[in-house]
C-alpha cells in the first residue's frame, strides 16, 4: 500500500465504522439529518453507507426536531 | 456555519 493512496485506500467498513463515531459525538447529533447526511456524502460515502452508519450509530432520527418550542 | 464544517471535518479526520 502506497502512502500515496491513503484515501482510496481506506476501506469502506472503516469509513463506515469512523461514521458511525462521528454520528455519535453529541454535537454532531445535534445538527439536522440532512447536514450530518451532506457531510459524509461529502467525504465520500454513498447514500446506501450514511444509511448503514446512521442504523449502526442508532441516530437514523432527525434530534432537533424532537424539542419543539414549548 | 462554517465552524461546524471545520468542527465535523476535524471530528471525522480524527477517527480515522
Amino acid at each position: 500500500t502506497s502512502p500515496l493512496d491513503m484515501e482510496n485506500a481506506i476501506p469502506r467498513e472503516k469509513l463506515i465504522s469512523t461514521a458511525v463515531k462521528f454520528l455519535l459525538n453529541p454535537r454532531v447529533h445535534q445538527s439536522p439529518l440532512a447536514t450530518r447526511k451532506l457531510f459524509l456524502k461529502k467525504k465520500g460515502l454513498t447514500d446506501e453507507e450514511i444509511e448503514l452508519a446512521l442504523q449502526q450509530s442508532g441516530t437514523a432520527t432527525d434530534e432537533s426536531q424532537s424539542s419543539g418550542p414549548s | 456555519f462554517a465552524s461546524q464544517e471545520k468542527f465535523f471535518q476535524e471530528l471525522f479526520d480524527s477517527e480515522l
